[in-house]
């Protein structure tokens, strides 16, 4: 059930080409019927390291090189996908490392390699063929050393050496959950292998890559998209669907600049009254859902059996029965103490505002605001009334010549009853509005009495079925 | 919704996370724009890549090839002013207007419902065991003026905020319908005069439910769909 693709890794809208005019890359196939068909290609090539597969034309073009090769660039690209062997560009080893193709080369006393086509300093028995990899004089495994990739030196005092490449489950620890882990094992602790997560089978799923951004679930490695306890993934193995991931913790004793970098991202995120995004820092003491039903306790298996065990998820605080989200959850929540209603979201628990301190008041909707308050409530700059980019602005200097549309000043060109506003200089948002307040001494008009007339035109119209019935 | 039955609101719409499961409720008031409450989504800026927009059907849980299920990606969302709550999200492409999935009126600017209009919320949240949610449930809920609400608030509601009656038996909103409509029937079509917001305690016996007056906030409206 193993996928070709799970030899490689794969570079969305990416192309790799080599900038050398005598290089050239294999034809454009065009009758493939996928990605897999391509890799199925390429995979057993000796001269095939890479390929790129057009999306619209579903056509595959096979490649020599990667993009450690000399002479490569990698261009973005709307129409290509490119997948590179894993073994060419991985920069740790599986097992020993005999099908290490990397461009390490370097011994791990910091001594350069020998090229494996020379003799000298160091003699040896090895000939470079396109099966052996032994490529120019980058380390390598050609006789299985247990200790992995190494290479013959060039000083002749010391003939070969380790190249003290880790391997990928050495090379990158797991931190808490390991919900960050982006490291490059693709196999399960019984040694099954991963399936890949842009792939249905042999298991469906609902982790797609592209609808998990944040989550980097890339090509079949090892990943914990769900706050699950440890990194873990779906098995090419139909009998088996997820498993874990052997991988080590970082433990207690972490490197300083970890260490100190995480606390103090968790420390600036810890938030006790409010939460900001999902929650996943609030740290308050709120223990009742909206609906006003308490919470379980984390560490209580009653009335709701769960996997959150607080000695599990230490890194969660998941104390008392406060609520909390360890899975990534849209915002804090609990297990509920009613038997019939299982977990429920907190979300009386308010937003913490992501509002600036205003910096200036107005009067009225604002309209008369001649300040020179140039940033938005969330404390993005705004954009010159007279500039076009990032957004074409529909008041301007010109058109609106009374509105006192002056370089990117806080205005109110079209009476907004929400105050002064201005275009913004992110090209995600269009506009929004100043970090400005209404004057402490000027009322709000109140809310005025409804129109005689209201007619409205193709909205609020339903077939009531039950009225018929009756 | 608590105190509910099972009932029809086409422009109610079902906000689905990246696991597609139901977290919150909105209101379809364009072919490409669904109000919501800010409780409900994580962010104003970045993208929400994966979430969606299901509609046209009562169910929770829909079958993958239901009839008149339409299921649109959300493309952004746009946080309303300041005090507001709301947010418009943008969707990825128009739905499909049926008799399965219809558009709710949005009222005049400022308009103030008179107290007694007779309105209804909508949504697929909980019901605290009055009934189930796997289809979507309506209740009926009186709107009282903000003046009777603040005797029991103690004059803590804004002229941004809309009340409905509480009644003795327990009947509203509660988690998982946040960001669904309050739609009162005026003027022969159905108009979304107020948006779910969070209280408390849902469905507080005696004490009236608020929602987000959408009438005060109807010009951001539309100014956020004409421009963007």
């Amino acid at each position: 059930q193993r996928s070709p693709l799970n030899d490689f890794q794969l570079f969305r809208g990416t192309e790799l080409r080599n900038l050398l005019h005598t290089a050239v890359p294999g034809p454009w196939q065009e009758d493939v019927a996928d990605a897999e068909e391509c890799a199925r290609r390429c995979g057993p090539l000796l001269d095939c390291r890479a390929f790129h597969y057009n999306m619209s034309s579903h056509g595959c073009q096979l490649l020599p090189w990667t993009q450690h090769s000399l002479h490569t660039q990698l261009y973005h690209s709307s129409l290509c996908h490119l997948f590179q062997k894993k073994d060419y560009v991985r920069t740790c080893i599986m097992d020993n490392g005999v099908s290490y193709r990397g461009t390490v080369a370097r011994t791990a006393g910091g001594l350069p390699c020998q090229a494996w086509s020379r003799r000298f300093p160091n003699d040896h028995k090895y000939t470079p063929t396109p099966k052996n990899g032994l490529e120019e004089n980058f380390c390598r495994n050609p006789d299985g050393d247990p200790r992995g990739p190494w290479c013959y030196t060039t000083n002749r005092s010391v003939r070969f050496q380790s190249c003290g490449i880790k391997t990928c489950r050495e090379a990158v620890c797991v931190l808490c959950n390991g919900e960050d882990y982006r490291g490059e094992v693709d196999v399960t602790e019984s040694g099954r292998e991963c399936q890949r997560w842009d792939l249905q089978h042999p298991h469906s799923h609902p982790f797609q890559p592209e609808k998990f951004l944040d989550k980097d679930l890339k090509d079949n490695y090892c990943r914990n998209p769900d706050g699950s306890e440890r990194p873990w993934c779906y098995t090419t193995d139909p009998n088996v669907e997820r498993e874990f991931c052997d991988l080590p913790s970082c433990g207690p004793n972490l490197p300083p600049t970890v260490k100190g970098s995480k606390s103090q991202r968790r420390n600036k995120g810890k938030a006790l009254n409010c939460f900001r995004g999902k929650g996943e820092d609030y740290r308050g003491t709120t223990n009742t859902t909206s609906a006003g039903v308490p919470c379980q306790r984390w560490d209580a298996q009653s009335p709701h059996q769960h996997r959150f065990v607080p000695e599990k998820y230490a890194c969660k605080d998941l104390r008392e029965n406060f609520c909390r989200n360890p899975d990534g959850s849209e915002a804090p929540w609990c297990f509920t103490s009613r038997p019939g209603l299982r977990m429920a979201f907190c979300h009386q628990i308010p937003r913490c505002t992501e509002e600036l301190v205003p910096e200036g008041c107005y009067h009225g909707s604002g309209e008369q605001y001649r300040g020179s308050v140039s940033k938005t409530r969330k404390g993005v700059q705004c954009q010159h009334w007279s500039s076009e980019t990032p957004h074409k602005p529909q008041f301007t200097p010109t058109s609106a010549p009374q509105a006192g549309l002056e370089a990117n000043f806080c205005r109110n060109p079209d009476g907004d009853s929400h105050g002064p506003w201005c275009y913004t200089l992110d090209p995600d948002i269009l506009f929004d509005y100043c970090a400005l307040q209404r004057c402490d001494d000027d009322q709000p008009p109140s809310i005025l009495d409804p129109p005689d007339q209201v007619v409205f035109e193709k909205c609020g119209k339903r077939v009531d079925k039950s009225n018929k019935l009756r | 919704v608590v105190g509910g039955h099972p009932g029809n609101s086409p422009w109610t719409v079902s906000l689905r996370n990246r696991q597609g499961q139901h977290f919150c409720g909105g209101s379809l008031v364009k072919e490409q724009w669904v109000l919501t409450a800010r409780q409900c989504i994580w962010s104003c800026h970045e993208p929400l890549t994966g979430y969606e927009v299901w509609l046209g059907t009562i169910n929770q849980n829909p079958q993958p090839g239901e009839a008149n299920l339409q299921r649109v990606p959300v493309a952004k969302a746009v946080c309303g002013p300041a005090g507001s709550q709301l947010v418009l999200l943008k969707l990825e492409r128009p739905v499909i207007l049926n008799h399965h999935v219809a558009l709710i009126c949005l009222p005049p600017e400022q308009y103030v419902v008179p107290p007694g209009t007779k309105c209804e919320i909508a949504g697929w949240g909980e019901s605290i065991g009055t009934s189930n949610n796997t289809v979507l449930h309506v209740a009926s809920m009186n709107v009282i003026s903000n003046q009777e609400c603040n005797t029991k608030y103690r004059g803590h509601i804004q002229e941004s905020e809309i009340c409905t009656q509480g009644l003795v038996v327990p009947v509203g909103a509660c988690e998982g319908d946040y960001g669904g409509p309050l739609a009162c029937y005026t003027h022969d079509c159905w108009v979304l005069q107020g948006l779910i917001i969070p209280n408390r305690v849902c469905a507080r016996p005696r004490w009236p439910a608020i929602f987000t007056r959408v009438s005060v906030f109807v010009d951001w409206i539309n100014k956020v769909m004409q421009l963007e």
